[in-house]
């Protein structure tokens, strides 16, 4: 599509929809391309580098690492069937591959058979699981997670909770209550974990928005990276919420787990 | 919204006769944003642009109307257009002949979900026997799930004791036969579009049962890549329409309006919620008002 020739309306259009096809969004996408039009580049190489270096000082990405001496809790959050489960057990399998000692709580007590989705993940990695029946407060989980947390020593508590769409209060009430038990119990060191689906559009922003007005939000994991949508939505999340991207998922396997990294995310954006 | 949008750039229009090429050009410019905003495919906004464009100009203003309703009413009308007039129903066939529906669609969708949810629907709205089938035999506890889905839909469930989705479909339609169902729900497992060995496999399903309806599932909440993923399934399957799920999101679901006017298949229900009657027929205009926002 681009070859090494001079830069003309025509070439900035097809610019744009380079980036407005990767979910970029028309805001960003217009803001660069007017930031590019009156750079005054000769060529395309010079507009995509110049561009590739605009989007890399959008993101915000970090490395989530674990703290020495204290019980590390992540907190799981995210709307309906983006991949937090899975992300769990991925994100086990990191840390115990690093040496760590980890437990899962499965704090998802409404959806069919959740509890036993995380349960077999424990199962695959021989971890402990604090759960309880369907239907039981998801509250009384995250209670009894950190306790037992707590008195094994774990590095790492990882806590599953039921996909909530973010424009349901009475769902976003639970979790702040769920957080709340978190905050009070004290002595740890929590990140909660949005998780979000490289296909979704212009509504990732609107999700990461408010679970970080409800809960706050420290990292986000963007998954389904591996379906081949640019996930562009990270800009708009980084620009306006600076909240850091510190995971990929591209697959379903529990390996499937990458460290989010800028270059090569920005580097998929103008293949 | 694009409503107001198209306000705003009416705005100092007050009082002109017709819609001319001059003083929609704006309200143009912001209804191609906000309608990438809403997250339209931005090859089917350039498209639609055109259309309404045309007709926008070539339309004389009705007496009783400003300029400004005029043009939020040829948009409006061009999205339901588009959307499909009135909601179509499954392919239903008369009682004691077995109709079997196919489920696919990405992961996370909300396939497992909606095969209660539509279970569910028939069974109540028909009164027919309705059996599901468990074909997922890779996402752990999709079996258990769909169990429980089963249990709150009130409908049977065809568990198969192989790990091969192919024989298991197979086997729930020999089950339905012999057992007298009306109505076979194949729920198959989450898959890429671009994954060559699982598209090859819910082909395979579908060329052995040969369903009388396909469904694409699909969330509704994608963003531009929505057209090449239902594009692929619906290249790979034929498909006979389109559920569109978390309806109840705040999403603008532009996906739904991209989707249609590409694959053009119907749109036959939308997911409003995680219960099991979580199920509504689709009617497009409710989908326009959404997207115009
Ligand atoms: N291709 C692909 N599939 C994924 C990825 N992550 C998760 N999935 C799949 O997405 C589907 C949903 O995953 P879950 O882990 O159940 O999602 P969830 O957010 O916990 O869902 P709810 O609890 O129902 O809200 C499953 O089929 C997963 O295998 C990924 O990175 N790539
Ligand atoms: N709010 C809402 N949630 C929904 C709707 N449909 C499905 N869900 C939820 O979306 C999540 C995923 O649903 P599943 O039925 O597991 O999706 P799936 O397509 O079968 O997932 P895979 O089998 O892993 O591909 C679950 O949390 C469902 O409760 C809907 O219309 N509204
Ligand atoms: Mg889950
Ligand atoms: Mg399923």
């Amino acid at each position: 599509l681009f070859t090494g020739k001079s830069l003309d309306d025509n070439d900035l259009l097809k610019l744009e929809e380079v980036l407005l096809s990767s979910d970029i969004g028309p805001q960003i996408s217009s803001t660069l391309i007017t930031k590019l039009r009156l750079k005054g580049l000769n060529t395309i190489e010079n507009a995509i580098e110049f561009l590739k270096k605009e989007l890399h000082d959008i993101i915000c990405d970090k490395e989530y690492i674990l703290k020495d001496g204290v019980l590390n809790i992540v907190l799981v959050l995210g709307v309906n069937g983006v991949g937090k489960t899975t992300s769990i057990g991925k994100l086990a399998n990191f840390h115990l591959k690093k040496g760590k000692t980890v437990l899962l709580a499965a704090a998802d007590t409404f959806r069919a058979a959740a509890t036993e989705q995380l349960t077999r993940w424990a199962k695959v990695m021989d971890i402990p699981i604090v759960k309880q029946g369907e239907g039981a407060d998801p509250a009384s989980i995250v209670y009894d997670a950190v306790d037992s947390a707590k008195s094994k020593g774990v590095d790492l508590l990882i806590i599953d909770t039921a996909g909530r769409l973010q424009n349901k209060k009475h769902l976003m009430d639970e979790l702040k209550k769920m957080y709340k038990i978190i905050e009070t119990k004290g002595g740890c060191d929590t990140h909660n974990l949005l998780v979000i689906d490289a296909t979704t559009g212009q509504n990732a922003f609107h999700q990461a928005h408010v679970f970080n007005e409800v809960v706050g939000v420290n990292m986000i994991m963007m998954t389904k990276y591996d379906a081949l949508s640019k996930g562009g939505i990270v800009f708009n999340i980084s620009k306006k919420l600076n909240i850091p991207f510190t995971f990929i998922g591209k697959g379903e396997k529990i390996e499937d787990i990458e460290v989010f990294n800028r270059e090569k995310f920005i580097e998929r954006i103008f293949n | 919204g694009i409503t107001k949008a198209i306000s705003d750039s009416f705005k100092v229009l007050t009082g002109n006769a017709r819609i001319t090429e001059t003083n929609i050009g704006n309200a143009i410019n912001d209804i191609r944003t906000a309608l990438i905003e809403a997250d339209v495919n931005m090859v089917v906004v350039k498209d639609f642009i055109n259309e309404i464009t045309a007709k926008a100009i070539g339309e004389q203003v009705v007496r009783a109307v400003n300029p400004k309703d005029q043009f939020i009413k040829i948009v409006n009308d061009g999205i339901v257009d588009i959307l499909g007039s009135k909601s179509e129903a499954l392919k239903l066939k008369p009682k004691g002949t077995l109709t079997v529906i196919l489920l696919a669609g990405l992961q996370g969708a909300g396939k497992t979900t909606t095969a209660g949810k539509l279970a569910r629907y028939i069974k109540n709205s028909d009164n027919r026997k309705v059996l599901l089938s468990a074909c997922d035999v890779y996402r752990p506890a999709a079996i258990e799930q769909l169990q429980r889905v089963g249990e709150l839909a009130g409908v049977d469930v065809f568990v198969g004791d192989k790990k091969d989705a192919i024989k298991i479909s197979k086997e729930s339609y020999k089950h339905a036969k012999s057992g007298n169902y009306d109505v076979l729900i194949i729920d198959t497992a989450g898959r890429l579009h671009v994954d060559k060995d699982m598209m090859m496999e819910v082909k395979k399903i579908s060329k052995d049962l040969r369903p009388d309806d396909i469904l694409f599932v699909c969330d509704s909440m994608m963003g531009q890549h929505a057209v090449e993923i239902a594009k692929e399934f619906n290249d790979t399957l034929e498909v006979t329409g389109v559920i569109l799920t978390k309806f109840d999101s705040d999403t603008r679901g532009g996906a739904a309006f991209s989707i249609k006017k590409v694959i053009n298949k119907p749109i036959k229900f939308i997911g409003v919620s995680e219960k099991i009657d979580g199920l509504e027929v689709f009617y497009p205009e409710r989908i326009a008002s959404r997207i115009l926002g």
